[in-house]
């Protein structure tokens, strides 16, 4: 139940991140499109974890307070994703006895 | 394809321009590999 309500919180904070950041990026939205790629492709498990909400909190605190930094942070967020990417988690899973 | 307007950056704060050019040269390292 617990990872049920961080899942919805993570999904509320990184929708607010996106909106946020899409008014800021508007001359290269792929940027946003490439984050929530990163975003769709990574574990479930670190989706619904306090360490993805305690990153999305920050970025979108920061991104709020620092608008001439937005691709500093949706860099942060993408980099964060892409180590916690589903497909490598699960091919280190079979690597690690 | 990653559209050529972004690659002329405007960006005033260093940090921001470096992490611009790092999420584009991302997005055409997959189109490319994709």
């Amino acid at each position: 139940k617990h990872s049920h309500v961080l899942q919805a919180e993570n999904e509320r904070l990184f929708t607010e991140f996106v909106e946020h950041c899409s008014a800021l990026t508007q001359d290269c939205p792929e940027v946003l499109t490439f984050l929530q790629t990163r975003h769709a492709k990574s574990s479930p498990d670190f989706l619904s974890s306090v360490e993805f909400r305690n990153t999305l909190g920050r970025c979108l605190t920061r991104a709020q307070a620092n608008r001439s930094k937005t691709f500093v942070y949706i860099n942060e967020l993408c980099t964060v994703l892409k180590q916690h990417a589903a497909k490598k988690r699960q091919i280190l899973a079979k690597v690690e006895p | 394809e990653v559209s050529r307007v972004c690659e002329d950056d405007d960006d005033d704060d260093p940090e921001n321009r470096i992490a611009k050019k790092m999420l584009l040269a991302q997005i055409k390292s997959n189109y490319s590999s994709g």
